[in-house]
């Protein structure tokens, strides 16, 4: 049991330093509250945002939080890819400047995966393939648009 | 592999039967509030049965069925149905048994009329059984290899209700059925559907929790 | 104190029907767990966006669930008036419409007391007298630049 | 009645001494992630003495110091001062005795190395007191009626704080400033800052933490 979390811990932390670096372009890495007996501790997101001394998630902002754990969330998919991947409005807290490097990150993976993004934000929707429209008159049903394939 | 389109019928704020056709890549689903996003997540968690009513903002599984088309002393009930494309799956070969179905209709539509309690709607023959020794079975379809899971819930007039899982319009259990999503990668605590306020629910878990995470994967 | 809780409660309960109205065209309103005996048990904030069956905030979408909250909010500012006010992105789940239409009431409310807003959103952006801009370049401090007064 | 500056020395993401100058009306304050926007909200908490710690995300009241200023073996310190300006204040003549001061730069400007220790810094003479029967005390600066708060967190080499609140410069209790906060209609449990994560906080809580926050009002 003990090998079998090490493996998928040191697999995962590799993933989330390469996956927080090129969503952020900072250091992180995953830190055991207890590095010899793992399950006897939790586990921390440890980041530094560019330029920043490194920090624990509770001192940082709204968006550096949602990008940590964002990158995290990535890793663990990483260490089990999927056929198709479905994220609902990931990017909310996010700046302008976030997204657009968020809808990268997307675009780029899409080429293996399916990825079905729900989102209000315009770089997301730029970054996208195609845009499916719902829409809810009142009182009526659900409408789907746009599904120009 | 992907998802070729999601049909559902009755499903909370869904009305009659509504397709929305897919493609692999990048798609972007947006809308005003309240429009009907999250509901389309929550039909493909419903239909390939990856999360119970709770993750699905539902009290009861019951409340998932369009409250224009549930009332008291009917019948009521909704239908979701995902279908793959499995035509570009690695080991292709050894994983699915290709079945050629002329027409390729024949696998029936799951509308409301035509489904017969518990029993496999599709009587044409074997080669359309759900599972083949643990095969997935794909059917053809304009060249590319289709693989659909269906899932009814029907209330009854007692406000009693159950729930069905079909493969290719066959009835199967939810673990069979778990066992043949492992191969297209698709797992029921794996984070590839991450919902909204999953990222807010990360952040204030505690640390213990977190590690737990990586326990269930490892 | 039974007394005093039903005249704030009253007055609450009235405000967010007024609010709740104007933010999002539904109806809403509060609803004791417990009428006879408040304090015996909870409130709920029920609402039903325009065209919508009456729903508990449980089975909202996450838009329309923040516009219930916001709502409560302001119509316990509303009860006891202050002379300022701060929102930090309370406008993070809504939509561009939503955000249009939360952005004017403020702008009503601004000519009775000051509001100072942290958004990220064009529309609010848009509709503010001014905007205030804050950045940190890597490793330096807090800059706040733009303050034309 | 409006907040006319805020001024940060080494609060947080700020550095030496900032000084924020506020109009009425509707102000929005926008920039990247992690660029300081909330930060600013905390300090008005933490002057107005609004919060605990926790409420200005900081473990304890000395993480709220700089931390390229804090540094073992040195004392280092916060201070954060927002001004009102009073002038349209209703009932201005009865809750509000004028003070005019000549020079107005008479109340010292609290920067670090002028501040004494507990004792008031301003020693001209009585007019400045920090409260006059119950009456705030305001303070003329071109044509203006000015009120300012003051609140200094202060850590000695030996890692031990302690936090002082001013108005006009003078020594004041936390009771005495929340007193007065209350004229201006200023309250603790009053929700006019909404925090980052406060719309979801009021969603996620229970039915009988909700009815609580009336019972509060009360
Ligand atoms: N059983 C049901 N019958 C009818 N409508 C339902 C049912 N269950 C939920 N709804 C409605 O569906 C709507 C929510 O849709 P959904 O959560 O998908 O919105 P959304 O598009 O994701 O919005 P947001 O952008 O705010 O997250 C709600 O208004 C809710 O009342
Ligand atoms: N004592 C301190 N010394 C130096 N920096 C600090 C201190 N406390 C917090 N910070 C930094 O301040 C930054 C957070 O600022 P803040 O929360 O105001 O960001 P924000 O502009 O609100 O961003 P967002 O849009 O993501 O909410 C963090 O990066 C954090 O590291
Ligand atoms: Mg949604
Ligand atoms: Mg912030």
């Amino acid at each position: 049991r003990l090998r079998a979390f090490k493996e998928a811990y040191d697999a995962v932390n590799q993933n989330f330093q390469a996956i927080f670096a090129e969503l952020s372009d900072g250091d992180g890495h995953l830190q055991l509250e207890d590095e010899n007996d793992p399950f006897n501790g939790g586990l921390n997101l440890v980041a530094h945002p560019k330029g920043k001394p490194v920090q624990r998630l509770s001192s940082m902002s709204g968006g550096e939080k949602s990008l940590t754990a964002l990158s995290f969330i990535f890793s663990l998919q990483k260490y089990r890819p999927s056929s198709f991947y479905a994220f609902d409005e990931v990017d909310m807290f996010l700046d302008g400047a976030n997204v657009a490097r968020l809808s990268k990150m997307v675009k780029q993976q899409a080429q293996e995966a399916q990825f079905i993004v729900v989102s209000l934000r315009r770089p997301m929707i730029e970054a996208s393939e195609r845009t499916i429209g719902v829409t809810q008159a009142r009182g009526a049903h659900t409408q789907v648009l746009g599904i120009k394939l | 592999v992907h998802i070729k389109s999601v049909e559902l019928n009755h499903f909370k704020s869904f009305g009659g039967s509504t397709k929305i056709p897919l493609l692999p890549g990048f798609t972007v689903v947006s809308g005003p509030n309240g429009s009907g996003k999250s509901n389309i997540l929550d039909a493909l968690l419903f239909c390939l049965g990856l999360s119970g009513s709770k993750g699905m903002r539902a009290e009861r599984l019951p409340d998932l069925i369009n409250n224009k088309h549930t009332s008291n002393g009917r019948v009521s009930e909704t239908i979701v149905s995902v279908t793959f494309d499995l035509t570009d799956l690695a080991d292709l070969d050894n994983l699915v048994t290709k079945v050629n179905l002329n027409p390729p209709e024949a696998v029936k539509d799951l509308n409301e009329n035509e489904l017969v309690e518990e029993s496999p709607p599709n009587q044409e023959g074997e080669e359309t059984a759900a599972i083949n020794n643990g095969q997935l079975i794909a059917i053809s379809n304009n060249g590319s290899w289709e693989w659909k899971v269906t899932r009814r819930l029907r209330v009854n007039k007692k406000g009693n209700y159950a729930s069905t899982f079909y493969i290719n319009g066959q009835v199967v259990t939810a673990t069979e059925l778990h066992e043949q999503l492992e191969k297209l990668r698709i797992y029921p605590e794996g984070y590839n559907v991450v919902l909204q306020g999953d990222v807010t629910r990360i952040i204030n878990m505690n640390t213990r929790e977190r590690r737990e995470i990586i326990d269930e994967l490892a």
